[in-house]
Formats: structure tokens, C-alpha cells, sequence
């Protein structure tokens, strides 16, 4: 079993009406914040604890796993911001779905290498396109602490419901066929 | 400039960098779209309470002064192009930024914007707050100042404009008074033909309306200098990192039915949860 009673217990704070309005003072704001993070870390545990054991199941008896993965989230994907993804050079992106129905997903992550080309490979081992994109002005953002400058996006397609898929990502110096480097032109100037 | 993916959606762009037209390719039709970008000045008063016709706006009160200021119309665009996703990315001020994304194979567009730190105007004896917003606009829906929000996060409620269903109201304060919490989305139908909508889904609770025909507008961030009298007993005016408060959020747009926004509506509240793990070392096929 996993714990999540952390986080059942902070959603529960963070019902009071003034947590979900913002009307809290700013010093209580910053609280929920530490409170909301805390708890969120206590969650990735238990999903990492989950997705080994479903990972086990889904390999059956062929293939033992003797330690699951430890699988980590990035909580500042939304502005670009992911040690995991910009200091290794190789690793393994998980999507879990929640939803009952097959989904595509955008994964967009920051990688700070923009010399190097990217292959991403899916669960069956195919090649998927993969498009580094320059990173807009949405990171000049104070607090941000990171060195990426572009973000690497594929799609990861049909996503089976209450189920995941896995991608193998790796860096390389030669170019991939499927690996497309796109550039920002100027519309209009300031 | 018309940039997008044959099998999903294409827009064009105006000189000024601007959207123009939402060209969808199920069914095929070209509609004419804008987006742009507006704020409020908070009203400044002296809490003279209880009568409280001088309150302030504050964290609990959204009360513009009656006027609504738009913010630059011509954006530094920059033009992101690939097989993957196509980027729009928009820069009006040192404050307001924007990444307007197609994905390929999808039919709605997803409005990315950063807003903050909101600077205010200084000199002014009583500086006044802002509380910025989006507006989005299709010309040719007529929805009779009707529209929707999922205000109890359960199911669309029926708004009018200027109307409460169970006695005559008569609004002072015609933009808050028609303002409602949104809590995952927010939509429009046109009267004559209701297949024709236009819904805005979010990726957290704000406040939303739409005063004009065809116009959706939902608030993305306030900073103001006055506390409201309403027991807060300060500003809403929050610090971080030395600096007033950057938000970034992200709305899905669609021009389709309701049917398939309520889908939208799961793919972005239920989003699929990403997890990053070593390949402890492990070529591919060792691995898999």
C-alpha cells in the first residue's frame, strides 16, 4: 500500500474558501503553497509505487522487475523548467492517463543541449517526430531557475485509458530523420 | 499569414501579428476570431463604510473604476513552425507575453499567457490597481447576451446579461454585476444556429462573462493597492521572488460543438500526469 493521506489532508485545507479565491493574506498564500507542494511529493511516491506495480503486472511472469523505477514529476513544466529532463542525457518519459478513453498527449520538455538531436522511441520501438522548439518570452520569469532555451515536443498518441505508455528518449550528435529543428521568424519587431 | 495543420486548424494572422480568422476543417469553414488582451482599473475609494460607495477593489471585490484600458494591439510576434506543433509567440510589454499553439491532428487552439508583474502607474496620488483579461471574439455568433459557466464546477448554468432568474435586478455595476465564476469553462451558442458555439476552457477557477455579442472574457490576474474593507486587511498586491506576482496559465479554445468541449473539458482537467525516470543505463533494447 502507499500513503496519501498527506495530500487527502491538505485538499482538505485548501477547501476554505479563501484558499480557493485567493483572498488569504500573502503570507497564507505562501503557506498553502509549501503545504500543497509538500503533499504533492508524498503523491509522487505513490504514483511511482502504482506505475511500478502496474508495470509489473503489465510485463506478467516474463519479466521480473526486481526494483521498480523511481519515477519523478516536474511540478515547473509550465514554465520550462526541469532538472531531470536538461542534465541527463538519456531517460524514460511516462504518461498515465486517467481519463477512461484513449488520449493524445502534447509533451513538451526543456532540454538545455541545443547542439544535440533527439530520438524518441515508443513503446513498440518506433521512431517518433520529435521538434525542438525555441523557448518564447513566457521564461523570462523571476524565480525561474533554469539554462533551457528550447523545449523537445512529440506527441504521445492513443494513451490507453487508466493506463500509460513509456518513451525512451536519448540524445545523439547525429541527426535523426525524424528529429526537426524549428526556428523562431520575426512577424513583426518591437 | 495563415499558419496551422491541414488535418486540424489554421489561422491567420493579421500585419500586426494579430489572429484574423479560426479556419476549421470539420466541417470546413472559416470564422472570423480575435483575441486580445484588456484591463480594468480598479476603483479607488476611501472604504467609507457601511455605506460603502467608496470600497475599493480588492481581493474580494472585483470593481473596475468604468473603465477598460486595451493593451497594445501590436504584439512582437515571432513564428514557430514544425511537424509537430506550431507557435505563435507573442510579446506585447515586459509584462504581458502569450504562446498561441496548434497542435497537429487537433481542432482547438491553446492560448498560453503569462501576465505579470503587473506594473502600476507611479506619481499618482492614489495609484490605481489593474485586473487584466482576455477577450476572445467571433463577429458572426450572435448568442443575445446569453452564455454558460460551470460556476458549481458540475454542470453549464444558463446566464443572461443584466438579469437574475428570480427578481428584477437593475445593475449599477454592469461589468462585475455580470461577471460569474468559471470553473472549467466557459461558452457561447449562437440563437440561430446553436451547432455554431465558441467555448474557453481553463486551466484553474476565474472569473468570467461575456458583456458583447459574441465575446467571451475571463480575468487572468489583478494586482491592486487598496485593501476592500472586507476583512483581508491588506492589498491584494502578492510578492514573489522580490517581485509583484507572474501568472501563467493556459485556455483551450474551440469552435466546436458542446459536446466535444466537455471532452476538451476532461483531457484538461483530468490531464495525463507525466513522469520522468532513469533508463538506469540501458540501451533501447535492453530496456524495453
Amino acid at each position: 500500500s502507499f500513503d496519501i493521506s498527506e495530500a487527502k489532508e491538505v485538499m482538505g485545507v485548501l477547501q476554505h474558501h479563501d484558499s480557493i479565491t485567493g483572498t488569504e493574506k500573502a503570507h497564507v498564500a505562501s503557506d498553502y503553497a509549501r503545504m500543497l507542494t509538500n503533499a504533492l511529493k508524498t503523491v509522487e511516491l505513490a504514483a511511482s509505487f502504482g506505475l511500478g506495480k502496474l508495470m509489473r503486472k503489465g510485463l506478467a511472469q516474463k519479466w521480473i522487475l526486481t526494483d521498480s523505477p523511481k519515477f519523478t514529476s516536474c511540478l515547473l513544466l509550465n514554465i520550462s523548467s526541469c532538472p531531470e529532463t536538461e542534465s541527463a542525457r538519456s531517460f524514460v518519459i511516462t504518461i498515465y492517463n486517467p481519463l477512461s478513453r484513449y488520449v493524445n498527449k502534447l509533451i513538451r520538455f526543456p532540454v538545455v543541449n541545443t547542439q544535440l538531436s533527439y530520438i524518441i522511441r515508443g513503446p513498440n520501438g518506433e521512431n517518433i517526430p520529435v521538434q525542438m522548439v525555441p523557448l518564447s518570452e513566457i521564461i523570462n520569469i523571476p524565480g525561474r531557475v533554469s539554462d533551457a532555451s528550447v523545449e523537445i515536443a512529440f506527441i504521445a498518441k492513443n494513451i490507453p485509458p487508466l493506463g500509460y505508455k513509456s518513451y525512451y528518449v536519448e540524445s545523439t550528435k547525429v541527426k535523426s530523420p525524424d528529429f526537426f529543428i524549428s526556428e523562431a521568424v520575426e512577424l513583426t519587431e518591437p | 499569414v495563415k499558419v496551422g495543420y491541414e488535418n486540424g486548424t489554421t489561422l491567420s494572422l493579421t500585419p500586426e501579428g494579430l489572429i484574423k480568422t479560426l479556419h476549421k476543417k470539420h466541417p470546413d469553414r472559416e470564422i472570423p476570431f480575435h483575441q486580445n488582451f484588456l484591463y480594468y482599473r480598479g476603483a479607488v475609494g476611501n472604504n467609507n463604510l457601511p455605506e460603502g460607495g467608496e470600497r475599493s477593489s480588492g481581493a474580494y471585490i472585483f470593481r473596475p473604476n468604468g473603465t477598460v484600458v486595451p493593451i497594445l494591439s501590436k504584439p512582437t510576434t515571432k513564428l514557430v513552425k514544425g511537424p509537430v506543433v506550431t507557435e505563435i509567440q507573442q510579446k506585447y510589454n515586459n509584462w504581458l507575453s502569450q504562446v498561441i499553439r496548434l497542435y497537429n491532428g487537433s481542432d482547438h487552439v491553446e492560448f498560453q499567457w503569462s501576465v505579470g508583474p503587473i506594473p502600476f502607474q507611479e506619481g499618482l496620488e492614489k495609484p490605481f490597481g489593474k485586473e487584466v483579461i482576455t477577450r476572445y471574439t467571433v463577429s458572426t455568433l450572435h448568442n443575445n447576451g446569453i452564455f454558460y459557466t460551470d460556476s458549481n464546477g458540475r454542470e453549464m448554468i444558463k446566464r443572461r446579461l443584466n438579469y437574475r432568474p428570480t427578481w428584477q435586478v437593475e445593475l449599477l455595476e454592469p461589468v462585475a454585476g455580470n461577471y460569474y465564476p468559471v470553473t472549467t469553462s466557459i461558452n457561447i451558442k449562437d440563437i440561430n444556429n446553436p451547432s455554431q458555439s465558441l467555448s474557453v476552457i481553463t486551466d484553474r477557477s476565474e472569473g468570467g462573462s461575456s458583456l458583447n455579442e459574441g465575446q467571451i472574457e475571463l480575468m487572468l490576474h489583478r494586482r491592486l493597492l487598496h485593501d476592500d474593507a472586507f476583512g483581508v486587511g491588506e492589498a491584494l498586491n502578492e510578492m514573489a521572488f522580490g517581485a509583484p506576482l507572474v501568472a501563467v496559465g493556459s485556455h483551450y479554445v474551440t469552435l466546436d460543438s458542446c459536446a466535444k468541449a466537455k471532452m476538451l473539458v476532461q483531457e484538461k482537467v483530468l490531464d495525463s500526469w507525466i513522469f520522468i525516470s532513469s533508463n538506469q543505463g540501458l540501451s533501447y533494447e535492453k530496456w524495453k
